[in-house]
């Protein structure tokens, strides 16, 4: 474990903090994209197979759970509660993200560390990650206004990655034998694809204004 | 033992 993948989760954590804040506080998922909820549920449920039979720390386990656990609540919460489904914009999340798990599936087949079925899984997990983003990021333009607690969520969400990437830098130079070119790769593209609403996230903190992302 | 999966990243 070194500083840099210990920040990424923290950063990762703390996206998934203020989005249950957002949702427990205002009882509400505006300008949330369910689909892009789905998606990370599934990441985490392909990644984390090897939660009940590899132990590597305790730290790992818990946040493995806490990945898990608050990903399937917030898709529960949307789908189910009765209060907060109400608010969910369906019309506006439109992504066929059906296409995203069949594309990714489709790569991970093709490009793999090892071909065993955990692998694969992890593989599909990584490249999934990468492009989960683009149902909530589509819905962002679409909504115009981002309200401050989707924004800081969306925000830390593209941070995490960007720390893990520092992280694979850090353990490439540290570690003699550490490769792990499927996750560096897909990192990069997820991050990138956060570069416009970093930019938009930026201007709009720099001049106090609210953020909006052009249509 | 090495574990054959060795992801130990989250």
């Amino acid at each position: 474990m070194n500083i840099f993948r210990l920040a990424g989760d923290m950063t990762h954590l703390i996206s998934i903090l203020v989005l249950l804040l957002k949702i427990y506080a205002t009882k509400s998922c505006s300008g949330i994209s369910l689909k892009t909820q789905e998606l990370y549920a599934l990441v985490f449920l392909t990644r984390y197979l090897d939660l009940l039979t590899d132990f590597i720390s305790i730290y790992n386990t818990v946040m493995k759970l806490v990945f898990i656990g608050s990903s399937l609540a917030i898709v529960w919460c949307m789908r189910r509660h009765r209060v907060v489904r109400r608010s969910y914009d369906k019309e506006l999340d439109t992504f066929r993200h059906y296409f995203l798990i069949a594309a990714t599936f489709a790569l991970a087949v093709l490009v793999y560390e090892k071909f065993t079925f955990r692998e694969i899984l992890w593989a599909f997990s990584i490249y999934l990650e990468a492009v989960a983003i683009l149902p909530q990021l589509v819905m962002l333009q679409r909504s115009g206004n981002v309200d401050n607690l989707t924004g800081k969520y969306v925000f830390f969400l593209g941070a995490y990655r960007a720390f893990y990437i520092l992280n694979w830098i850090y353990r490439y130079f540290t570690e003699a034998r550490f490769t792990r070119w499927i996750a560096c790769v897909s990192g990069l593209v997820q991050t990138a694809l956060y570069a416009d609403f970093f930019y938009y996230y930026f201007i709009s903190w720099k001049n106090n204004a609210k953020l909006k992302l052009p249509a | 033992a090495a574990a054959s999966f060795d992801k130990d990243e989250l």
